[in-house]
């Protein structure tokens, strides 16, 4: 969750 | 979301803008390289891989749709549409690109933050995308007289990683685990290539003259 979560950016 | 990464965006969904009101309203692309449109289309396509996989949110989503849609757009104009492709000076947009796109793949294999196809296929991403603009800023060096939109356009493109780098500054105080140093690196090679443009660009803005990068 924690690596989804810091895929957030464009 | 955070404020200066909300104006990132709002700044490159404004360069990806400029740049298709230009080839599309004037049917022109005289001093745009295609070679950049090409990186920045191989750019997005390996960064938004999982864009139906992995749903964040609807404006991630959307904005993921406009960047793959409009830079692939961008460069069917300029290779296809049988008058913008007139207006694009290939004899001049001559930087050899594709020997960008093996050294940043193999650095991506070499330092990622995790070694599975997704995960070196997105680095890939950001090492290209550092590079991208290098063809264009050639390009302009060769332009004798840079048109307004283009000016903007390269200077929308900077400015977006500029803001970029706030908002990681801002998310590095804010959230604990934010720890993301291939990203930062590569975001700030990318904005550190545009410091001599944006030094030649805000001093045609001061002095009210027309743009003019030197040889």
């Amino acid at each position: 969750i924690k690596n989804q979560v810091d895929k957030d950016e464009l | 979301m955070n404020i200066f990464r909300l104006a990132g965006d709002m700044t490159h969904l404004f360069s990806v803008l400029v740049l298709l009101l230009k080839i599309h309203t004037i049917k022109s692309c005289a001093g745009v390289s295609l070679k950049t449109q090409e990186l920045y289309a191989l750019v997005f396509a390996a960064r938004y891989l999982d864009i139906f996989t992995n749903y964040i949110s609807l404006y991630n989503t959307v904005m993921k749709l406009i960047f793959l849609g409009s830079s692939f757009s961008i460069v069917w104009y300029m290779r296809y549409h049988k008058i913008v492709r007139r207006s694009y000076d290939k004899d001049q947009d001559t930087f050899r690109h594709y020997f960008l796109i093996l050294p940043c793949l193999l650095l991506a294999l070499l330092i990622n933050e995790k070694f599975t196809f997704k995960e070196v296929m997105w680095t890939f991403s950001l090492y290209l995308e550092a590079v991208a603009i290098l063809p264009q800023l050639v390009l302009l060096q060769r332009t004798r007289n840079i048109d307004n939109l283009t000016g903007q356009y390269v200077f929308l493109l900077g400015a977006y990683r500029a803001l970029y780098i706030l908002n990681w500054v801002y998310r590095y105080f804010t959230e604990p685990h934010f720890v993301h140093w291939i990203t930062w690196v590569s975001g700030l090679v990318q904005t550190l290539l545009y410091a001599d443009f944006f030094y030649y660009y805000f001093q045609s803005w001061k002095n009210n003259q027309k743009l003019h990068l030197p040889a």
